[in-house]
C-alpha cells in the first residue's frame, strides 16, 4: 500500500491473508460468510511460463499448495488470535483472462469455518452499484514506497474514479479498462495499492445500516502511485451473482 | 267320400260343378294345414237347395270340436245361410267341409265354388289367456311365433315365462335390507331365489319383514306355487306365501339362507325384508384421562370397534409405545381385545443444537413437555439470525418443536458481516 497509514487492529476483521506453507504471505483475500474467501484470481494462477497467457491447470495453486490466515495484523509476526486454515476448493471466475486481468476474481473454500470474534468477521456483498467519488478503504500487507514491506496491516482512503476517467488514463498503454473493473485513487498519484496487496478488499461503508461491503478486489495498475494510474480493482458488485452462486453466501 | 287336403291352399267344388250337383250324395274334404296357421275358406259361387235349418241339401264347415258354419238355399233367410261374401276361418289348423244332398231336388243347383288358404296365426295377438301368451315379449312369424324376455331376464325351459338368475346372493353385513327381484313390482315368474347371510360366528341375525308382502298363496293349500322359506341350521321357517307377513325371526344363528320361489303363472309384488345381526355385548367403556372414544356407544357388541385418542398435547400410551390412536374391538365372548390405555402429555425432548447459537429454556425447570417454550439465539455480536425470526419455539402437539414461520425447522445463523467491533473514524468526504 503506497502512502498508506497503519490500519486500526480490528477495524478490518474480514481480511484473510493467502500464505504459502512456509508462511510467506503473497496476496490479500475478504472472508464472505463463514467458509469463503474471495481473492484475485491471479493470485491463485502462478504460470510456469510468464510469456505464455493461457490459463493451465496445472499453473493453478491446489488446496494443499497455500493456507489461509484470518485474524491478523502483523505481517510476519504471529498474532495472538490469528486463525490458520486450511483450503478445501479452489474456484477461478469462468471469464477469467490471465492477459487482460478480466474478471480477476477467485472464491477459496475452506475446509472449517473460523472461530467469528472481534478480529475475524465477513464482510458484506454490495447491495447496489458504487458511484464515482465514494471514498473506499483499501488495505494489505503489500509494498510501500521503495519496496518496502510493512509490519503490520495499512491502508489508504481514496475515492472512486469515473470509468471512462480511467479508460482513457490507460487507452495510451494500450491497456483497456472493462466493465467487470472499476478504478480509485487519486489524479496526481500517491495513494495505491501496489504488489502483495493484490486480492485484498476495496472496501466502503452503507450509510444506511452502517455496514461495511465490499467495492472491489485489488487487481492491477501501471506501476505504483504514479500520476494518471489509477488502481483497478475488480468491481463486485456486476459479479454478485457469480459469487453467491458459488459460494451461496447472502449478506 | 273324404278327401284330405294339405296344401297352403286350393279349391274345392260340388260334384259336376259348375253343372247341378246329383242327389244323394255326401263328400268331405279335410284341410290341415301346418301348426300356427288357420284356414280362410270363402265361397266363390254357392247356389244350393233351400230348406228350413238346412236340413236338406247343405255345406257344413266344422273343426274336430265345433260347428263353425251350416250353408244352404241361394239367399241368407232368418232360417237359412249362404256364405255370401263371408269368410269362413278356422280356429286351429283343421278345417272340414261337408257338402251333402239328399235324394230329391225339385229343380237343379249349380252347387257351389270355394277357395281356401292358409292364413298365418298371428298367435301375439291372438293368445290372451294367460297360459299361454309371452311373459315379456311375443314375436310372430309366418307359421308360428317365439317369446323374449326384457334384459336380465331369462327365458324359461317353457319357452314363455322370463326368470331371473337370483340364486348365491351373499350377504355379508351386519345389516341389511333384501327383497324379491323387481320389488316392489311384481316378482319374475319361474325362478329360484337364494340368499345367503353370512356371518362371523358369533353374531346372531334377526329378520323381519316390511311394507309389502304379496306372493301367490291359494286359498286351501299351503303356498303350492310361490313361496319364501327361512333356514339356520337345521330350523327352517315357513314357506310362507299370501299377503300377511310373517313374525319377526330371531335365528340365533350367524349364517341364514333365504329360499325364494316363483312358479310360471302370477302378478304378485313379492317382499321385502331387513335383517340385523348383533353379539354378545361388552361392558362400558371410560374414556381415558385426557382422551375420548369413539364411537360413543352406550353399548358395545361382538365386533364393534372402539378408537382411543388423547386430547391435543397428548399421545396415547401402550405397553411404553407412544401412538396417535389405539383401537380395541369387543371380541365374541363379550370382552374387549385390549384394556383401555392411557394419555400422556406429549413431550418435545432436548431440543436440537443450534450452529453458531444456543437455546434458553422459559420455564425453571427447563420443561419440554406440550406448549412449553424455548428460545434459540444467535452467537452476537458475530451471528444473526436469518430473516429476523423470534426464535420462539413451542412444544406442538405433535412432539416437534415449532416456530410460527419457520415450523419445524431449526433458524440459521448467518454471521454478521461488514459491522466490525473496532470502528474507524468516518470515512472522509
Amino acid at each position: 500500500i503506497f502512502n498508506g497509514r497503519p490500519a486500526q487492529k480490528g477495524t478490518t476483521p474480514w481480511i484473510a491473508m493467502l500464505s504459502h506453507l512456509n508462511g510467506q504471505p503473497f496476496c490479500g483475500g475478504s472472508l464472505l460468510g463463514t467458509n469463503w474467501v474471495l481473492t484475485a484470481a491471479h493470485c491463485l494462477h502462478h504460470p510456469l511460463d510468464p510469456e505464455d497467457p493461457t490459463l493451465h491447470s496445472s499453473d493453478l495453486l491446489g488446496p494443499s499448495d497455500f493456507k489461509i490466515v484470518m485474524g491478523k495484523h502483523w505481517r510476519r509476526r504471529s498474532d495472538e488470535d490469528e486463525q490458520h486454515l486450511s483450503v478445501r476448493r479452489v474456484v477461478l471466475h469462468p471469464s477469467y483472462n490471465p492477459s487482460t486481468f478480466e474478471n480477476d476474481l477467485g472464491l477459496v473454500e475452506l475446509s472449517e469455518s473460523p472461530r467469528l470474534n472481534e478480529f475475524v468477521m465477513p464482510i458484506c456483498l454490495p447491495e447496489h452499484p458504487s458511484t464515482e467519488g465514494t471514498m473506499v478503504i483499501v488495505s494489505g500487507w503489500g509494498k510501500q514506497f521503495l519496496q518496502r514491506l510493512p509490519e503490520n496491516l495499512m491502508e489508504i482512503e481514496i475515492p472512486i474514479v469515473n470509468y471512462d476517467t480511467c479508460q482513457e488514463a490507460y487507452a495510451p498503454l494500450k491497456k483497456k479498462v472493462t466493465k467487470d473493473m472499476i478504478c480509485a485513487g487519486e489524479k496526481e498519484g500517491g495513494k495505491d495499492a501496489c504488489a502483495g496487496d493484490s486480492g485484498g478488499p476495496m472496501m466502503t461503508k452503507d450509510q444506511e445500516t452502517n455496514q461495511w461491503y465490499l467495492v472491489g478486489v485489488v487487481s492491477w495498475g501501471e506501476d505504483c502511485g504514479k500520476k494518471d494510474r489509477y488502481g483497478v480493482y475488480s468491481y463486485i458488485y456486476p459479479n454478485k451473482d457469480w459469487i453467491q452462486r458459488v459460494s451461496g453466501v447472502r449478506n | 267320400h273324404t278327401v284330405e287336403l294339405n296344401e297352403m291352399f286350393g279349391q274345392i267344388q260340388s260334384p259336376g260343378y259348375p253343372d247341378s250337383y246329383p242327389s244323394d250324395s255326401e263328400v268331405t274334404w279335410n284341410i290341415t294345414v301346418p301348426e300356427g296357421f288357420r284356414i280362410k275358406l270363402y265361397f266363390m259361387h254357392f247356389n244350393l237347395e233351400s230348406s228350413y235349418l238346412c236340413e236338406y241339401d247343405y255345406v257344413k264347415v266344422e273343426t274336430e270340436d265345433q260347428v263353425l258354419a251350416t250353408f244352404c238355399g241361394r239367399e241368407t233367410t232368418d232360417t237359412e245361410q249362404t256364405p255370401g261374401q263371408e269368410v269362413v276361418l278356422s280356429p286351429g289348423s283343421f278345417m272340414s267341409v261337408t257338402f251333402r244332398s239328399d235324394f230329391s231336388n225339385e229343380e237343379r243347383f249349380t252347387g257351389f265354388d270355394a277357395h281356401y288358404m292358409a292364413v298365418d296365426v298371428d298367435e301375439c295377438k291372438e293368445r290372451e289367456d294367460e297360459e299361454l301368451s309371452c311373459d315379456h315379449y311375443c314375436h310372430n312369424y309366418i307359421g308360428g311365433y317365439y317369446c323374449s324376455c326384457r334384459f336380465g331376464y331369462i327365458l324359461h325351459t317353457d319357452n314363455r315365462t322370463c326368470r331371473v338368475e337370483c340364486s348365491g346372493n351373499l350377504f355379508t353385513q351386519r345389516t341389511g335390507t333384501i327383497t324379491s327381484p323387481d320389488y316392489p313390482n311384481p316378482y319374475p315368474k319361474s325362478s329360484e331365489c337364494s340368499y345367503t347371510i353370512d356371518l362371523e360366528e358369533g353374531f346372531m341375525v334377526s329378520l323381519q319383514f316390511e311394507d309389502i308382502f304379496d306372493i301367490e298363496d291359494h286359498p286351501e293349500v299351503t303356498c303350492p306355487y310361490d313361496y319364501i322359506k327361512i333356514k339356520a341350521g337345521p330350523k327352517v321357517w315357513g314357506p310362507f306365501c299370501g299377503e300377511t307377513s310373517p313374525e319377526p325371526i330371531s335365528t340365533q344363528s350367524h349364517s341364514v339362507q333365504i329360499l325364494f320361489r316363483s312358479d310360471n303363472s302370477g302378478e304378485n309384488r313379492g317382499w321385502r325384508l331387513s335383517y340385523r345381526a348383533a353379539g354378545n355385548e361388552c361392558p362400558k367403556l371410560q374414556p381415558p384421562l385426557f382422551g375420548k372414544i369413539e364411537p360413543s356407544q352406550a353399548v358395545y357388541s361382538f365386533k364393534d370397534q372402539a378408537l382411543i385418542s388423547c386430547d391435543t398435547g397428548y399421545k396415547v400410551l401402550k405397553d411404553s409405545e407412544i401412538m396417535d390412536t389405539f383401537q380395541i374391538e369387543c371380541l365374541k365372548d363379550g370382552t374387549w381385545s385390549n384394556k383401555i390405555p392411557t394419555c400422556k402429555i406429549v413431550d418435545c425432548g432436548v431440543p436440537a443444537g443450534l450452529k453458531h447459537g444456543l437455546v434458553t429454556f422459559s420455564t425453571r425447570n427447563n420443561l419440554t413437555t406440550y406448549k412449553s417454550e424455548i428460545r434459540y439465539s444467535c452467537q452476537q455480536p458475530y451471528y444473526k439470525m436469518l430473516h429476523n425470526v423470534t426464535g420462539i419455539y413451542t412444544c406442538s402437539a405433535h412432539g416437534a418443536w415449532t416456530n410460527e414461520v419457520l415450523k419445524r425447522s431449526l433458524p440459521t445463523c448467518l454471521p454478521v458481516c461488514g459491522l466490525p467491533k473496532f470502528s474507524r473514524k468516518q470515512i472522509s468526504r
